[in-house]
């Protein structure tokens, strides 16, 4: 009842499918791929060893272009799209940018049991 | 509690810090807290040291021996504070810098501590509680599922679906009560989270997320420090 509308926030198959183009599935061609890729190296400073690894992180930054826009799809009330980690994998991103340890088994935030949790606080008046 | 609140119009949160390609953002989570909580005892505020975090805090958990602070790669900000509680404080950034690497030896002085732990507590999964807890002892060192962040450029995040798996350490330093949401046609409250990835990431470094049910895990892991009082 809150939240009326209806939106599809995954993509149609037939728009997901395929890397037709070099698009990674966006429609757009590989120019225009490689357009957005020489902007992202210059605007974040990269050079890359090798033209093979250039082209592998061509590869993983129209993969993410692809996955910025089902980010968008399902966060319509931020803007997602290119930014510095646009040429990283996931598991790049999270071994080299996360790094919080999780304890096994731990639920929210009683991770070192009574003695340090905090007592409630009043919140009325 | 007010409507909207944020720690930065009070002079308790530092610039934006960046901390590489290394995972150590659960230091920089428990130091911004710190920060917080020592401004909030002395008035002051210090940029603390994440490096001695990475280089000298090798706390386990008491329940789980396999699991410790690891430099670059991970941490939690509960065991920083029993680190920071058993050590005796942080350095300032200026005598303990932040460079990004760990394997270096542990270069800590007692004698330069700018800030001490008095007290930590992890608080209950209660968005009230949190606001209250935030507002009384300072920005708050959380941890959240950081999926959304990589392609996150700017606005309230509000993700349909987003796991609750939590693997980034942050800092929520405020609240506000109305954060348009253009596909609800309706103003959404949301949190202020300010992250370790440099001012060109996000909002000049921040991250807005919506309160009210639990988004990404950010309500799940939340703690909050005091600091001993000094002249």
């Amino acid at each position: 009842a809150e939240d009326p509308l209806i939106l599809q926030v995954v993509p149609d198959a037939k728009e997901e499918g395929g890397f037709g183009g070099g698009g990674g599935g966006l429609g757009l061609g590989a120019a225009a791929v490689e357009a957005h890729f020489v902007s992202f190296e210059r605007r974040f400073g990269r050079s890359y060893a090798s033209a093979e690894e250039r082209a592998h992180r061509r590869s993983v930054f129209a993969a993410n272009l692809r996955r910025a826009r089902r980010h968008q799809r399902l966060d319509p009330g931020a803007v997602h799209g290119v930014t510095q980690f646009s040429d990283l994998t996931p598991a790049e991103f999270r071994r080299a940018f996360l790094g919080l340890r999780r304890k096994k088994g731990s639920v929210g935030g009683s991770i070192l049991g009574s003695s340090h949790e905090a007592p409630i606080l009043p919140t009325n008046d | 509690l007010p409507s909207d609140f944020d720690w930065r119009d009070q002079g308790a949160v530092t610039g934006v810090k960046n901390q590489g390609s290394c995972g150590s953002c659960w230091s920089f989570s428990a130091s911004g807290a710190l920060e917080g909580a020592n401004f909030l005892a002395t008035g002051k505020l210090k940029s603390l040291s994440e490096q001695q975090l990475v280089d000298c805090d090798h706390e386990c958990d008491p329940s789980e021996a396999d699991a410790c602070d690891q430099g670059c790669n991970g941490g939690l900000m509960t065991t920083a504070f029993e680190y920071l509680l058993k050590s005796g404080g942080l350095e300032s950034e200026a005598d303990y810098p932040y460079t990004g690497t760990d394997g270096g030896s542990c270069k800590f002085d007692k004698s330069k501590i700018a800030a001490s732990v008095k007290n930590f507590s992890v608080v209950s999964i209660d968005e009230d509680q949190i606001a209250a807890n935030l507002v009384k002892h300072g920005p708050l060192a959380i941890g959240i599922n950081a999926v959304f962040m990589q392609t996150y450029i700017g606005g309230v995040s509000c993700p349909y679906i987003c796991g609750r798996h939590l693997d980034h350490g942050v800092l929520l330093v405020g609240y506000g009560s109305a954060g348009y949401s253009p596909i609800r046609f309706k103003e959404k409250p949301y949190w202020i989270i300010k992250n370790s990835w440099g001012e060109s990431w996000g909002e000049d470094g921040y991250y807005r997320i919506c309160r009210g049910r639990n988004v990404c895990g950010v309500d799940s892991m939340v703690s909050t420090v005091t600091a001993i009082q000094t002249s």
